[in-house]
């Protein structure tokens, strides 16, 4: 399972929460506006945080933040 | 299995229950409007509550709160 | 496989029942009027009750309680 | 897989029989009107049966009873 | 895999069949008008006979008996 | 995998075909007007045979039999 | 995997060929008209021939043979 | 997987070629006009060579030979 | 997984590269114009190179070559 | 699971970031313009970061960077 | 898993990157004007790059290259 993020603009940040009994950062991805990061769930991601203006296109479909 | 969460205003909470026999609150985290939290179903997280006002993603459709 | 649970009003209770050769309520939660609940199946839930006005996603489609 | 049960009317009645060589009632969950119960297939459920005005909401598709 | 009975009038009878060498009936359920039965396949039911008005839901689509 | 048999008329017979090296037939089944069976494929059963008038309801369609 | 056969004439027979090295004939059914066969492939048929005037049902589609 | 083969003209030839380093042909079979081979992927067969007027149907699609 | 090769001139050739650290060509294939290869994927062969005419379905879809 | 990359201008960049709980660059491929790079997720790529004007096709739909 | 790649044009080039910690070419086919590949991701290919005038089909659709 993967997801797919589209920066709209600069100051986006990819979050990874970790996997088990706590649920801490442990990844900040930064991209630019028109930067894509394509980021699976995995041993150590079970939650991702975005912050920013993004698109997003996920297998249930996709959504935008920002105006 | 995720599910995802797009908080349309301030004060939006995401809430993992715990799995196994006791139902309890493992992970609160907090979003800001228009962030985003794409969560997924663990080891430790077999149900998820959301308070305040969402665009929430799912197998099964969308589905929004608030006005 | 999980569902998905939006409270229309509050008063609303989702009901965990114990899998195995009893059936009992192993698991009570309220949610208030606009809360969602995302709610799996699991080693200790074989079956769900809800009490109160919602409305429900499943695999087999929406469903609303209530007028 | 579970089935979706909404009572449309009191008293109504949702049998687990025995999965084996036997098959005999071994749970009845009673439904208010507007109450639903979401329901799987277990190691000791292998048939249900439905008694009192319901709709059904299953892979195969809804079914209604009563007028 | 399941199948959906609902009896269109009394003197419905749903019978299971041995799975095996021999091809017996073991099991004879009863429903009354409006009466739903979900059965599944089972390690001791590889057959399934109907006798009386059904509409009956399976996943190769509905079929009804009677006028 | 399962086979959705309605007879169409009486006199109707479903008939199981051996599995293995030999093709014998292990079971006949008599259908009266308006009776259902539903078959699967199993152990001891590779192929199925039918006599008389019947709708059938495959993973690959509907098929009838007689005028 | 199974195929539906639906004989449209008297003389159609369905010949099941060996699995293995060898491709031998190992059983051949007749069919008298409006007579169904489903089969199944199996362990020993890995191929299935089919001579007179029938009508087909795969999970590639429909055909017929004859005018 | 299999794939139906419906000879349109005499003199139509089903080839087997063997699985493994060395491909080579272990079998062929002749249909004549309207007859069908359902022919499945084997441990012995991992390609399948058609000669003649045919119509072929696979999992992706229907394909005729000859004018 | 198999891919359907009908060639649409003569000299068309179907060609097996090795699997694994070496890419050879390990069989090639002539077919004349109007006869069919249905080729899979095996452990011998991880790629398939195709020259001169043909119309080439797979589950991605057709494509034809040349004019 | 592969996703297609399409450089649409020069200086495309295509970054492999690492799978575990460290998150680093472990391969940077640069794309010309018109040259395409299908790459998979495996055992040392968790997520792909690409930077440059690039069409992008996944299992969630295709998208576009830059104007 | 596959891709199929037609050559538009001569001087179309077909690159297989190796899998594992380091990413290398380790094989490069060439096509002339017309040459279909259809090329498996592998033990030893996990990305795949394309110099040239291609027409590429994935399962997530078609893409083409070159004016
Ligand atoms: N550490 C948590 C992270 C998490 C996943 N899904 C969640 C939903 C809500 C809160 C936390 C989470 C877990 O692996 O389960
Ligand atoms: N601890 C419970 C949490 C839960 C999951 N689904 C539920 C439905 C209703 C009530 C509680 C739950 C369990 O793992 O089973
Ligand atoms: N304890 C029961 C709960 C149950 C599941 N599905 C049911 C249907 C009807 C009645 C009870 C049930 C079981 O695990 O099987
Ligand atoms: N005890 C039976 C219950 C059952 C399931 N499906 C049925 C169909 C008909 C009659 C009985 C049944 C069994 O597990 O097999
Ligand atoms: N005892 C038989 C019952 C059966 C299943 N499918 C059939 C089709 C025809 C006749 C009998 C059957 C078996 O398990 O195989
Ligand atoms: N005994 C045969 C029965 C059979 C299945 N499919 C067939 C097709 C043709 C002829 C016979 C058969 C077998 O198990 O293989
Ligand atoms: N004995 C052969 C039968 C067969 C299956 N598919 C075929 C296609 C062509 C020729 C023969 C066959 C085998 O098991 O492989
Ligand atoms: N012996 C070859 C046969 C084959 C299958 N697919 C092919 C494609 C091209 C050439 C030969 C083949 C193999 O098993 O791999
Ligand atoms: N020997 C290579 C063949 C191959 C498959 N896919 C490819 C893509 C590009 C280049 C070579 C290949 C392998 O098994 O991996
Ligand atoms: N090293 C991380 C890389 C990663 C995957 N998905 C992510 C989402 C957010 C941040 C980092 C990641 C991991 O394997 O889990
Ligand atoms: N050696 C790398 C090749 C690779 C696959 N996908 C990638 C994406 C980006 C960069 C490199 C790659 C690996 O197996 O993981």
């Amino acid at each position: 399972e993967y997801v797919v993020i589209k920066a709209l603009d600069k100051g986006v940040t990819i979050i990874g929460l970790t996997r088990g009994k706590d649920t801490k950062f442990h990844h900040s991805e930064k991209l630019d506006e028109g930067e894509i990061m394509i980021a699976q769930f995995t041993e150590h991601t079970s939650a991702i945080k975005i912050r920013g203006r993004v698109e997003l296109l996920t297998k249930h479909g996709r959504i935008r933040t920002g105006e």
